[in-house]
C-alpha cells in the first residue's frame, strides 16, 4: 500500500494559495514515502502500546499514548 | 482525477474502515492546537464535540510522557527528548510541597549582576 | 471529503501490513485516528 501520486498533490494543493502551483513527481514522491513512513511509525508504536498493555487489538487509547512523541518526531 | 477511490476500493473503505451510524464512535477528530500566546487571527471557535465524535487528546496522558515511548523505524527527535525531560521535571516537582527542589539548586548560582 | 476517504482507505491498508506483520489488529477507530492525524500532518 502505498500514497498515490495524485493523492499528495490533492493534498498538498489544499494548502497552496495559487491553484496553479505545481509539483512536479520527484517530491510527490518525496511527500508520499514522508506520508507513508509517518503512518507505519504512528500504526507500529500504537502496536507496541497495545502489546505491551498486553491486549491484541490496538485502539484509540494506544495510538493517543504515543501520540505526544509521535508529532514531535516528525 | 486518478487521486480518488476506485469503485472496488471505495466497497472496500466503506465496508472495513468507514466509521458509520451504528458504531459507538462515528467520528474522531483532532481538535484545532490554539496559541496562548498569540491571538489566532482565524479564532476557530471551540465547537462542543457532537455525541458519537471522540475528540483525540495530546495530554489525557501526560503523566506517561515522562519517558520515551518504544520507536519503531523514526527514532525520538531532540525535541523530543527534551520534552521528555520537561516532563520527568514536572513529574519530580509534582510531589513536592512548599519548597521547589529546582529553586532550592540553582540559586546559588544566581549572581544580580547578571541580571539587573 | 473524498479525500479524507482516500486517505483513509490508504492509511487502512498501510495499518493492515503493520497489523499483518505484528500479528495484531487495530480497531476501526484506531485506524480512522491515525488517518485524521495523518491528514491533520
Amino acid at each position: 500500500a502505498a500514497f498515490k501520486k495524485e493523492l499528495v498533490s490533492q493534498l498538498l494543493h489544499l494548502h497552496f494559495k495559487e491553484d496553479k502551483t505545481k509539483v512536479s513527481g520527484d517530491p510527490l514522491l518525496l511527500m508520499a514515502e514522508f506520508l507513508k513512513i509517518f503512518v507505519r511509525e504512528a500504526a507500529a508504536r500504537g502496536v507496541r502500546q497495545a502489546q505491551a498493555e498486553d491486549v491484541s487489538d490496538v485502539d484509540v487509547e494506544h495510538v493517543e499514548k504515543v501520540l505526544p512523541q509521535l508529532l514531535l518526531d516528525f | 482525477e486518478g487521486w480518488c477511490l476506485s469503485e472496488e476500493e471505495f466497497e472496500i473503505w466503506n465496508q472495513r474502515y468507514r466509521l458509520k451510524e451504528s458504531d459507538q464512535i462515528q467520528e474522531i477528530i483532532f481538535p484545532q492546537g490554539r496559541f496562548a500566546s498569540l491571538q489566532d487571527e482565524k479564532e476557530i471557535p471551540q465547537q462542543n464535540p457532537r455525541a458519537g465524535t471522540r475528540e483525540l487528546s495530546l495530554f489525557e496522558w501526560r503523566v506517561w510522557q515522562n519517558r520515551p515511548f518504544p520507536t519503531h523505524l523514526v527514532d525520538h527527535s531532540e525535541r523530543c527528548y527534551h520534552f521528555i525531560s520537561i516532563m520527568e521535571t514536572i513529574e519530580l516537582m509534582r510531589h513536592e510541597e512548599g519548597e521547589c527542589s529546582y529553586d532550592l539548586e540553582i540559586k546559588p548560582y544566581l549572581q544580580m549582576e547578571d541580571v539587573t | 471529503q473524498r479525500l479524507k476517504a482516500a486517505v483513509h482507505y490508504t492509511v487502512g491498508c498501510l495499518c493492515q501490513e503493520v497489523a499483518e506483520d505484528k500479528g495484531m489488529h487495530f480497531s476501526k477507530q484506531a485506524v480512522a485516528a491515525i488517518s485524521e492525524i495523518t491528514f491533520r500532518q
